[in-house]
């Protein structure tokens, strides 16, 4: 038996509009730590890992782990039947093969429940080990979209590089090339309007802006982005759900030959 | 010529 309920449903519906466009079926797994997926894209060029803490929930009760199924489209086609301050519960019963999303209204004057069918999907998990990294950059979410949409005008690849200068987005194409430095800045009203760079050592990679850009489908769910990048790793491109997870983006670097 | 990474080139397979 599986119930899980979340008084703010929207960042579920936000988390399926991050996901959808990279992933097309996965497995949803449940366990006592919480609800979480891991899937590749289907170039396997990039990863994303979801955690949504079981604490996060109003209710969690997950009585043995579960894989559930689930093509990202037709959750996606569920959820936008939620109002964004409905409270979802997702169900399943043991064994079987539907999962059921309960929408209730804040008010509780309506409630909805849509029930979906699950999927057998043969997916890879990966062992992700703990890294350290050369630099970590955090900066404000919308901030970091905007560079991903204007540089994508101009070139298909990005190259991220960090120095004590600052983090440097560059890309060139047909037309010409373009450079964006941030600077580090944390003179600002806000915490989530800094810009901190913590550097270890200088680093450079070069990464597919469509990939960046499907990333960055995650912004509405925090006002901040951390990305995350070693010569040797994927850059991790991290977005916060609330104070109960997260959701990372792993894509492997384009590599001079 | 640039070379596209795979993602399985770096963690492995559990």
């Amino acid at each position: 038996m599986l119930e899980l309920r979340l008084v703010q449903g929207s960042l579920l519906k936000k988390v399926l509009e991050a996901i959808k466009e990279l992933v097309t079926d996965a497995n949803f797994d449940c366990s006592a730590t919480g609800f979480s997926l891991q899937a590749m894209d289907s170039s396997h060029v990039a990863l994303v890992a979801l955690l949504l803490r079981s604490e996060g929930f109003e209710h969690y009760r997950c009585d043995r782990n579960l894989s559930m199924g689930m093509n990202l489209n037709n959750v996606s086609k569920m959820l936008r039947c939620a109002g964004n301050d409905d409270i979802i519960t997702l169900k399943a019963d043991d064994g079987s093969d539907t999962v059921t999303f309960m929408f209730e209204s804040p008010n509780q004057d309506k409630i909805a429940d849509f029930e979906m069918k699950l999927m057998d999907i043969d997916s890879e998990h990966l062992g992700i080990p703990e890294a350290e990294y050369h630099a970590i950059v955090k900066m404000p979410s919308a901030e970091f979209a905007r560079i991903c949409k204007d540089l994508s005008s101009i070139g298909d690849t990005v190259v991220i590089s960090v120095t004590k200068e600052g983090v440097k987005f560059s890309t060139r194409g047909d037309i010409g090339n373009a450079n964006i430095v941030c600077r580090q800045n944390t003179t600002v009203d806000k915490p989530e309007e800094a810009t901190i760079i913590e550097m270890q050592e200088p680093v450079s990679l070069t990464f597919a802006l469509r990939y960046m850009n499907s990333f960055t489908k995650a912004t509405p769910l925090s006002n901040t982005v951390t990305i995350s990048l070693s010569s040797e790793l994927p850059v991790v491109v991290e977005y916060k759900v609330a104070d109960m997870g997260y959701i990372r983006f792993y894509l492997a670097p384009k590599i001079e030959d | 010529w640039v070379l596209q990474k795979h993602i399985l080139s770096f963690f492995e397979l559990e």
